[in-house]
């Protein structure tokens, strides 16, 4: 019994991608009310616009790294620190292509009157929404058509007098004014590509429902491949004033909550003004930077067992992001369940680090593999345990650690 | 500062409960 609560399984062939047919819907549900829309894994085969050429996993590990770093020096900026004001000791490789690389989940909206259709990447850790629109001078090819403001009687540019346009200036986020007065805003990412246009509304379509005055970025330019794919622009979901979610949250509730999908070929959903009940709630914490989500993680546990782990080395928080990969852990914390997790594989043979992941294993000719469970435990005693996806990436342990305990 | 990153949310439904000052989890609800 002991053995069947500290041990998952883990079937060899969940590691790799297994045919789909997408042309088979996928029944999309969440749990609880509000409006409800698909959401599909970026490079899977039910995207709706499919990458032609998906970064590898060490790509994609690279990649997570400027998004983990650059979190951490805005979180730690705006709370006193030197923050994105200072230089960064991470320098970008030209080649890095776009720190929008690592957001991996794709909703379709309708945008404007009549509504036309838009792939959107989620991002929990931004604020402000953007979409490629037309006419655009600089930006990357999509898949689905460019929205034009012009063929929408919804649409409209805010003016710079607008406290819409005041409100972006003061997150930071505006960029002048136009010859015409129109409010321009500026979004900018980790590795230094930044896209412009007008900031303007327009009626948003989710599935069957709408949202009047939508605010958002019509992105005129881009610069460092902001996008690499078809997406055509990003819906920000944090907790600042410009996202979704807080737009949203007078006419549908204060609250959202995402299903992400397992694997790269199954569907998972987005819900806006979500009930709330039935789920193990831990306190969430703000700071003075609005976009982000703040969590306390107090715990591990591994094979059903918590790790000698001082609640201090926790006390700096946890930001819960749906666009970093891979959880970041202080590294005291990180070397604990390392060991830990180790123990409970002694039957596995180590094998060459990859990336960022330091805890690897030979699973050649083995299945079903047997892992320890991992949970997490957040501030009130909630306890995630964690899925086997989420416990292995690949053939490694899927957490990773900071470069020091204070950071 | 740590991150809890979307690989471990994967099968969880993670509910960002902003007038409630809360997040929850639901273990396989996906």
């Amino acid at each position: 019994g002991d053995n069947l609560r500290s041990y998952k399984v883990l079937h060899a062939g969940s590691l790799k991608s297994a045919t789909v047919n997408c042309s088979q819907p996928k029944a999309v549900s969440s749990s609880s009310g509000g409006v409800t829309v698909p959401l599909h894994h970026r490079h899977g085969p039910c995207s709706p616009v499919p990458s032609t050429e998906a970064p590898t996993l060490e790509e994609m590990l690279r990649r997570d790294q400027f998004r983990a770093a650059y979190i951490t020096r805005k979180y730690s900026g705006v709370m006193g620190g030197a923050g994105d004001v200072e230089q960064s000791d991470v320098t970008v490789p030209t080649t890095l292509g776009t720190s929008l690389g690592t957001l991996e989940y794709l909703i379709t909206v309708g945008i404007g009157s009549p509504a036309m259709t838009q792939t959107m990447l989620i991002d929990t850790g931004s604020d402000v929404s953007w979409v490629q629109c037309k006419p655009c001078s600089q930006c990357h090819t999509q898949a689905d058509s460019l929205f034009d403001p012009s063929s929408s009687s919804t649409y409209s540019a805010f003016p710079c007098s607008s406290s819409a346009c005041t409100q972006l200036r003061q997150s930071q986020q505006g960029n002048g004014c136009s010859s015409g007065s129109q409010c321009q805003y500026i979004v900018k990412y980790g590795d230094g590509s930044s896209g412009t246009g007008t900031y303007s509304s327009d009626k948003l379509t989710l599935g069957s429902s709408s949202v009047s005055y939508f605010q958002f970025g019509c992105s005129q330019s881009e610069s460092g491949n902001l996008l690499e794919d078809q997406t055509d622009g990003l819906m920000g979901l944090g907790g600042g004033a410009q996202s979704l979610a807080t737009q949203t949250a007078g006419t549908l509730g204060k609250a959202f909550s995402y299903c992400l999908p397992p694997t790269p070929d199954s569907s998972g959903f987005l819900t806006l003004g979500a009930a709330t009940s039935g789920f193990a709630k831990t306190q969430m914490l703000r700071s003075s930077a609005p976009a982000y989500y703040g969590v306390l993680l107090e715990a591990i546990r591994v094979g059903g067992r918590q790790l000698n782990i001082p609640a201090s080395v926790f006390s700096a928080k946890s930001i819960m992001d749906s666009g970093t990969i891979i959880t970041r852990l202080p590294p005291t914390a990180y070397s604990a369940l390392s060991a830990a997790f180790k123990a409970g594989m002694k039957q596995y043979p180590p094998a060459q680090p990859m990336g960022i992941f330091d805890t690897c294993f030979n699973f050649s000719g083995q299945s079903p593999i047997n892992i320890p469970s991992v949970a997490l435990v957040f501030s009130g005693g909630v306890v995630v345990d964690l899925a086997t996806d989420g416990i292995i990436l690949d053939s490694c342990l899927a957490f990773a650690a900071n470069s020091d305990d204070s950071s | 500062l740590g991150i809890i990153g979307n690989v471990q949310q994967r099968t969880i439904e993670v509910l960002y409960d902003v007038g409630g000052g809360a997040v929850g989890f639901k273990a396989g609800a996906c």
